[in-house]
């Protein structure tokens, strides 16, 4: 399959060799090269440059409808490690990876704590809780006063507050969900185990010889 | 239901954090 040796290094800049991609996550070679199947039909979806900008991430999120979402934008700029305002197919893979279902809980714990702690402040703060259940609020039919949200507030945080400094810190928020799992739910994609049949295209842009499975 | 008074498992609920919908066709 050498002779593919297709035009991804020229066309993706950050396009890096899926067998070292493999070996720093818990993809194999074959299941990286899927993911580029993925990653190329994200990227090219508005502009072909190899990378995925926040239009091309919605976009694919929200199966071609155009919607601007606090959650989205949140997820698209921790995918953004390098903060340039797109992801490239390195990036895309190892935050991928986060959500693969043999990763450590640990990890998983640690993204949705970025995820959550929207100003990066080391902190899950009442202020940000609340501006994103009026966010959710906001793209749902549900319609809640003033008074609930803050009364669902209270109840939150008497519940992950241990010290009830009125924000939520990293072991507050490993006992909180230790306590809760199906918080975790959102963490684990159980599709990152099937992606080579979703993707079986790969096998046709392989740039490795021998695929490992 | 209790989930409904736990402000994360509300949110959790966003499309926005469905990232299983990249890998729908």
């Amino acid at each position: 399959m050498g002779c593919f040796h297709s035009t991804a290094k020229r066309q993706h800049p950050g396009y890096e060799d899926p067998v070292d991609l493999a070996s720093q996550t818990s993809f194999s070679v074959s299941e990286v090269e899927a993911l580029f199947e993925l990653f190329k039909s994200i990227s090219g979806s508005v502009i072909d440059d190899g990378l995925i900008n926040k239009e091309e991430f919605q976009l694919a999120l929200f199966k071609n409808q155009r919607k601007e979402n606090l959650f989205a934008n949140r997820i698209f700029d921790l995918f953004d490690v390098k903060k340039r305002g797109a992801i490239d197919f390195g990036d895309f893979v190892r935050a991928l990876n986060v959500f693969h279902p043999n990763i450590p809980m640990d990890e998983k714990i640690d993204f949705s704590f970025k995820l959550y702690d929207m100003d990066s402040t080391g902190f899950i703060e009442r202020k940000e809780v609340k501006q994103m259940l009026i966010a959710l609020l906001g793209e749902s039919e549900m319609r809640l006063s003033d008074d609930i949200i803050e009364t669902i507030l209270d109840k939150t945080f008497s519940d992950a507050d241990a010290n009830q400094d009125g924000k939520i810190d990293r072991t507050e928020w490993e006992n909180f969900v230790t306590r809760n799992p199906s918080l975790m739910k959102i963490m684990t994609l159980p599709y990152l185990k099937d992606i080579t049949t979703t993707f079986p295209s790969f096998v046709f842009n392989s740039e490795v010889d021998d695929l490992v499975t | 239901k209790p989930e409904s008074m736990n402000a994360f498992a509300l949110i959790s609920r966003s499309q926005g954090f469905n990232l299983g919908n990249l890998f729908e066709k």
